[in-house]
C-alpha cells in the first residue's frame, strides 16, 4: 500500500508516525513545489500527516489538502 | 487498510481506540484546517472515532463528518 | 473488513458482540450527531448493533439507521 | 463475511445456528424498528435464520424478509 | 461461500447433506413463509437440497424454486 | 466452488463422480420438479453428470439440461 | 477450475489425460444428447479432449465441438 | 492456468514443452477438425506449440492458429 | 503468468532468457508463419525476447513484433 | 508494486528512501529527457522522491512532477 | 509482475538494476527496431532503466520512452 504526494508550494510537510503503541514523529519529509513522493506503508510507518498545499494520490481517491 | 480524513476546520479530532478485550484512547490527533491524516488500521487501533468538520475517504465512500 | 457509522442524532449507541460461544456486549459507544465512528471485525467482536439516527456505510450498500 | 440486518418493525428476531455436526440455536438476537445488526459468520456461527419485517444486506444482493 | 433462502411460502424445507465419502442428511430445516436462512458451505455440509417455494440468492445469480 | 442445479421435471439425476485415479459414482441424487441443489466440489466429487431437464447455474453461465 | 460441457448429439466423449511426465487417457466419459457433464482439472486430470457434436463453457468462453 | 484449442481441420498438432532447465518436447497430441483440447500448464508442461488451422482461447484473448 | 505469441512470417524467433545473477540464452524456439506459441515465465526462463514478424498477445495489451 | 517515472527534462532525480527505523537516501538514479525507469518498492526501499519535470505513472493515476 | 518493451528504432538499451542494499546494473539487453523484450521483475532484477525511442507496456499504462 503507498500513496503519492505532489506539493504545490515549497515546504510541504509528510510525516510518518510510528506503528505501535506509542504514536511519535519517524520522520519528517519537506517537498518544494513540484516535487512528488511516494511513501509505502511500513513495518515502521502506520500513520502519514501532511500539510501544506498538495494533492494526494491515494486507493479511495484523490484529497487535496491545504488551506483552500 | 487504511482511510484519508481531510480536516475542513481547525481542531479536528483522531481518536484511536485499542484493539483488544478492553476498548480505551490509544491516542489523539488534532487537525487543523486543511491537514490531512491517512491511517490504517493495526495491530494496536482497531477502531477510530473522528469529531469535527471533516470528509473522510474509505474503501466504502466518502463520509462527511461534523454537525452540518 | 470495517464499517462507518456517523451519527445524524445525539446519543447513537453502538454495540460491539463478542466473538466465541457465548455473545454478551463487550463494548458500547456512544456517538453525539455529526460524530463518525469507523470499527472493525476483531479477535473480540464478530457483531455490532447499532441503535439511533444514522448512516451506516458498508461492503453492501449503505444503510439506513432509525426510527424513519 | 458478514451480512446487514435492519429491523422495520419491533421484535425481528436473528438466530445464530451452531457450525459443526450439530445445528441448534446459539443466539437470538431481538432487533425493535430501526435497529441494524451487522453479523459475521464465524467459528461457532454457520447459519442464521430471520423472522419479522426486515432488510438484509449481503454479498448477493438485498433481501426482503417478513411476511409481504 | 453462503447462499440465501427467502421462503415464499410455509414449510419451505432445507436440507444439509454430507460432506465426505458418504452422502445423507445433517440436518433438516423448516421455513415459513417470510423466512430467510443464511446458511454457508462448511466442515459438515457440501451440498444442500431446497424444496418448496421460495427465492435462492446465490453467486452465480437468483433461482426459483418450486413448482411454477 | 458450487453450482446450482434446478429440476424442471421429475427425476432429473445429479451424479457425482469421485476424485483419484479412478471415476466412478459416489452418489446419486434425484430431485423431483421445482426442487433445487447446491453442490460444492469436494475431496470426494471431482465431476459431475446431470441427466433430465434442468436449469444449470455455473461460474461460466447458466447450461440448460435436457434433451430439447 | 472447472469446465461444463453439454452434450448436443448422442456419444459425445470427454477424455481425461494424465497428469505428470506421461500423458495417457485416465477415463473415458459419453454423453447422450442432452446431459451435462461438470468436470475439474484435478490432480489426477491435467488435460481433456472432447469430441462430437457439443458447446463447452469455460473462463476463456463458450466453444463449439464438432464437426460443423 | 489453461488454455481451449479447437481444431478447424485434421491433423492439429499440440505440443507441450519440458519445464525446466531443457526444453525438449514430452506429448504431442493430434486433434482431428471438430475437436477440441483443454489444457493447463503443469509441473512437466510450461509451454505449448500449436500448428495447424485451430482457434486458440486464453486469458489474454482468443488466437486463430494456422496459415491463413 | 504466460503470453502467446503468433507468427506472422517464417522463422520468428523466441528466445528464453535465463533467471538468475546471469542473463544468458537457455533456449531459442523457431516459428513458421501461422504457428502459435504460449510459454510462461518460469524457473528457468524470467525474460523472453522475440525476433520476426509477429502477434504478442500479453496481460498489458496486444504488441506487434517486427521491422513495419 | 512499482511505478514508471518518465523524464521530461535532463537531470530529474529518482531518490530512493531506505525501509526502517531511519530514512536516509539509499540510492540517486538520474535520468534524461526521454528515458524511462521503472522501479519497484522493496526490501531496501520504501519511499521515493522525484524531482524534475517528469511524468509519473502509478496504480493510483498518472502524476506530473516538475515546477509547472 | 513484467513489462513489455518495443523498440522503435536500432540500439534501444534495457538495464536491469540489482536488488538490494546497492544499486549497480546486473545485465544490459540491447534491442533492434521491432524487437520485442518481455521482462519480469526478479530476485535480482527490482528496477529497470530504459534508453531510446520504444513502447512500454505496463499494469500502468504505455509509455512512449525516447527524445520526442
Ligand atoms: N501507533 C498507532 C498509529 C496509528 C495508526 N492508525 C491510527 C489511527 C488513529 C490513531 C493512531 C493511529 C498504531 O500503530 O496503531
Ligand atoms: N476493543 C475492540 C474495539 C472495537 C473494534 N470494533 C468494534 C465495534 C464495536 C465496539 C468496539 C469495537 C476490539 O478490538 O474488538
Ligand atoms: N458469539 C457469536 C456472535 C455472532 C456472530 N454472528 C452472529 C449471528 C447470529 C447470532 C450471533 C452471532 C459468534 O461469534 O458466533
Ligand atoms: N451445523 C451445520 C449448520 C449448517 C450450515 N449450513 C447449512 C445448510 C443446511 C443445513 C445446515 C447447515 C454446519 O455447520 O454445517
Ligand atoms: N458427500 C458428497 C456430497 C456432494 C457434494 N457435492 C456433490 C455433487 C454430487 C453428488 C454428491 C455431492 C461430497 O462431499 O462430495
Ligand atoms: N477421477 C477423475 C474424475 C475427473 C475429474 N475431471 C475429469 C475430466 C475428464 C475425465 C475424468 C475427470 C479425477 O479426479 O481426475
Ligand atoms: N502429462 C501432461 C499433460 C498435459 C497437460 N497440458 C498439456 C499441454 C500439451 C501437452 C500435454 C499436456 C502434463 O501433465 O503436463
Ligand atoms: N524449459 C523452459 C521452457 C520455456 C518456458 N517458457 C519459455 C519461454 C521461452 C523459451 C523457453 C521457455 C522453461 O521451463 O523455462
Ligand atoms: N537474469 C535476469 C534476467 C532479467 C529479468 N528481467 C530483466 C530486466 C532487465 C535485465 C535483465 C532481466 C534476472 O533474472 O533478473
Ligand atoms: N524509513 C521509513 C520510510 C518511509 C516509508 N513511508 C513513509 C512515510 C512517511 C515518512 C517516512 C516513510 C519507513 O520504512 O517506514
Ligand atoms: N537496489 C535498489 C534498487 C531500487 C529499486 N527501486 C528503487 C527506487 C529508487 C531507487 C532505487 C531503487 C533496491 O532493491 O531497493
Amino acid at each position: 500500500e503507498y500513496v503519492i504526494i505532489r506539493a504545490l508550494e515549497d515546504g510541504v510537510t509528510i510525516i510518518g508516525l510510528t506503528r505501535g503503541k506509542d504514536t511519535r514523529f519517524n520522520h519528517t519529509e519537506k517537498l518544494d513545489r513540484g516535487e512528488v513522493m511516494i511513501c509505502q506503508f511500513t513495518e515502521h510507518t502506520s500513520a502519514m500527516k501532511i500539510r501544506g498545499k498538495a494533492e494526494i494520490y491515494t486507493k479511495h481517491g484523490t484529497v487535496k489538502c491545504g488551506k483552500d
